[in-house]
């Protein structure tokens, strides 16, 4: 109690100088860039908060424990488990080894009219220019809601395919590259993760290259069929279920702290 | 070059800011009549600088710092380890000049901030070896 007294009288209040300086040396300790200043008009709100709230948790648990987590912890089933994946990379070690992960939102939703001739597709689109310097991309995905819609039947198979556009063609269809493709049954519903590395890989190159993705969805028969007739969930979806990307970063060398 | 900083050398134990207590090892030996470094804990609160709107989580984190003289302090490049090992080279020298080293962390653990940018968009920073858990003075 006399060393917190003595400690309590010792303490003084910092000026605006010095309390600047202080937030400016936490700021740059922790690499963080300071105060965002949303461009507007602000972008519709999504759902990766939640997803990497969920993954900062399952990280936090990663270093708290010591532990060499080799798969994601059921803590982040929530949004970060796709429950209808039938094939996603073992982003376990992905995640521990990431140095940073980013979510983008998603800015353009293109989608076929339904009035035009079939195939339906929806297309997506991310900006991923703010990206961290010094780093590589390990991983990235596109993560997609499946909810249920009515008189869908339980036991048919959805065939759901995403695909790079790579050139984009005056009144032509654009060349496309296929990125990931997953069946799932039509009858369930969460969260779908498809594997869109090769793109982002490409575009962090090329940024001038990011067309963005496109979706179709198809039975088995090789209907096609909307992406919101089958509950696919889009911008204009509850705030918890927006698509969104994210993708994994790892430094290529060990970060040097500037002198101070 | 040895510094000799004579202003801290009249360090007073009620230096220490608040509300961060003293550390475990606060009654390291004087050598040769300076005061060795010595171990704090600091938390810094993201609340507190009115960070909260945009760093979603930690609410803040804990950290060790030293208070003392320390002659080869940390410098571009330079980790924690290193510098402990230096200055603790230099002591075994020259212990009647140079100060034991108390800051060599023995255990450090990783960090993860989780931030908005100008885009909406969401990162989770993670920072291996950052924050000093166990103390090897």
């Amino acid at each position: 109690g006399q060393m917190e007294g003595m400690v309590h009288s010792s303490f003084r209040r910092l000026s605006g100088r010095e309390k600047k300086e202080m937030q400016k040396e936490i700021l740059s300790i922790l690499g963080l860039p300071g105060r965002p200043r949303p461009h507007p008009p602000l972008r519709p709100p999504s759902s990766a908060p939640l997803f990497m709230l969920d993954l900062y948790h399952a990280v936090s648990a990663e270093g708290d424990e010591g532990l060499s987590v080799g798969f994601i912890p059921e803590s982040v089933s929530h949004a970060a488990l796709p429950t209808l994946s039938t094939h996603t990379p073992p982003l376990g070690t992905v995640v521990s080894e990431a140095d940073t992960v980013m979510s983008f939102v998603n800015l353009v939703e293109h989608e076929r009219d339904l009035l035009q001739p079939r195939p339906y597709w929806k297309e997506f689109r991310f900006d991923l220019t703010p990206l961290p310097q010094g780093e590589t991309v390990t991983a990235a995905e596109f993560r997609i809601y499946k909810s249920l819609t009515v008189g869908q039947k339980a036991n048919r198979t959805l065939h759901i395919s995403v695909y790079e556009i790579q050139r984009e063609k005056r009144h032509r269809e654009p060349e496309l590259v296929l990125l990931d493709m997953q069946s799932v049954p039509a009858g369930q519903e969460g969260w779908l993760a498809f594997d869109v590395t090769s793109a982002s890989n490409h575009w962090l190159l090329q940024p001038r290259s990011n067309l963005g993705i496109r979706l179709y969805v198809e039975m088995e028969d090789d209907r096609s069929l909307s992406a919101g007739w089958v509950g696919l969930v889009g911008r204009r979806g509850p705030r918890s279920k927006q698509p969104f990307m994210v993708t994994f970063f790892r430094a290529s060398q060990a970060p040097c702290r500037p002198p101070r | 070059a040895l510094r000799h900083n004579t202003q801290r050398r009249k360090k007073h134990k009620n230096d220490l800011p608040h509300p961060n207590r003293p550390g475990l090892f606060d009654q390291t030996p004087v050598s040769n009549g300076r005061h060795a470094c010595k171990k704090h804990e600091l938390y810094v609160s993201f609340s507190d600088l009115g960070w909260k709107d945009w760093v979603l989580a930690p609410p803040g984190y804990s950290a060790y710092y030293c208070d003392g003289e320390c002659d080869y302090p940390l410098g571009s490049c330079m980790n924690a380890t290193n510098h402990a090992l230096i200055q603790l080279v230099v002591h075994l020298i020259k212990p009647d000049e140079v100060p034991k080293a108390c800051c060599a962390p023995t255990k450090l653990s990783p960090i993860s901030v989780l931030f908005y940018d100008d885009n909406n968009n969401v990162i989770l920073k993670k920072h291996r070896n950052m924050v000093v858990k166990t103390c090897g003075c």
